[in-house]
């Protein structure tokens, strides 16, 4: 979702 | 990932590698702010609480991990290390801390995606990177004689904002759900604080002469 999308940045 | 995210990633990492190499091999930070290093190391612990929580991949652990590490040895290096410490402007270099730090996690506390502690902490480390850049700028500005492996640090480290807004835009098309204003609204002005530095920058390199910022 777009709570990992976000996580996935570094 | 996309293109843009990769190239963005390398050339963050491309920036570390010759700060780390300028430290390292010439055992010098001449030009290299400690506030904005000291900065930086904040932002990653703050972001990265992350870490212990979420898996994403092997390769954002160890990104993660390597931004960590090497923050924080950089700052070790300025202050503690023998030799380097003592090529440390700090004359020059007198931005304080607090007048970024309290501002950023003022508004981490009001405006954030959820009122709980790591996504606090993540809101605050997108606004502190976003002004982190601004002791470095400040102390360049200072430095009569800016070598080429600093321009090159701080070139590198423009460029990663600047692929990453691109990142932002592709996965806007491709992923309808990917909305982040907190990170948008705040990379594109950390992308803005370089554009005065890039027109010189690039200036420089196409009349190859020495880079210097006006004051």
């Amino acid at each position: 979702d777009s709570e990992d999308a976000k996580h996935d940045e570094l | 990932m996309n293109v843009f995210r990769l190239a963005g990633d390398m050339t963050h990492l491309l920036s570390v590698v010759v700060l780390l190499l300028k430290i390292h091999t010439i055992k010098s930070c001449a030009g290299i702010s400690l506030k904005t290093q000291e900065l930086y190391a904040v932002v990653f612990a703050a972001r990265y609480l992350d870490l212990f929580v979420h898996f994403v991949s092997l390769y954002n652990t160890v990104m993660k991990l390597v931004f960590l590490a090497s923050s924080f040895s950089i700052v070790w290096y300025m202050k503690r290390h023998k030799i380097v410490r003592r090529t440390y402007d700090k004359d020059h270099d007198t931005f304080r801390h607090y007048v970024l730090v309290l501002p950023c996690l003022l508004l981490a506390l009001l405006i954030n995606e959820k009122f709980t502690f790591r996504e606090v902490m993540w809101a605050f480390s997108i606004y502190l990177e976003a002004v982190a850049i601004f002791p470095q700028l400040v102390l360049l500005q200072r430095t009569r004689n800016i070598d080429n492996l600093t321009g090159q640090y701080v070139f590198f480290l423009g460029a990663y904002r600047v692929l990453y807004i691109l990142n932002w835009i592709y996965r806007y098309f491709t992923e309808p759900h990917f909305v982040h204003w907190i990170s948008w609204v705040a990379g594109i002005v950390q992308t803005l604080l370089y554009a005065d530095f890039f027109y010189y920058y690039i200036m420089s390199w196409k009349n190859n002469v020495k880079l210097e910022l006006p004051a």
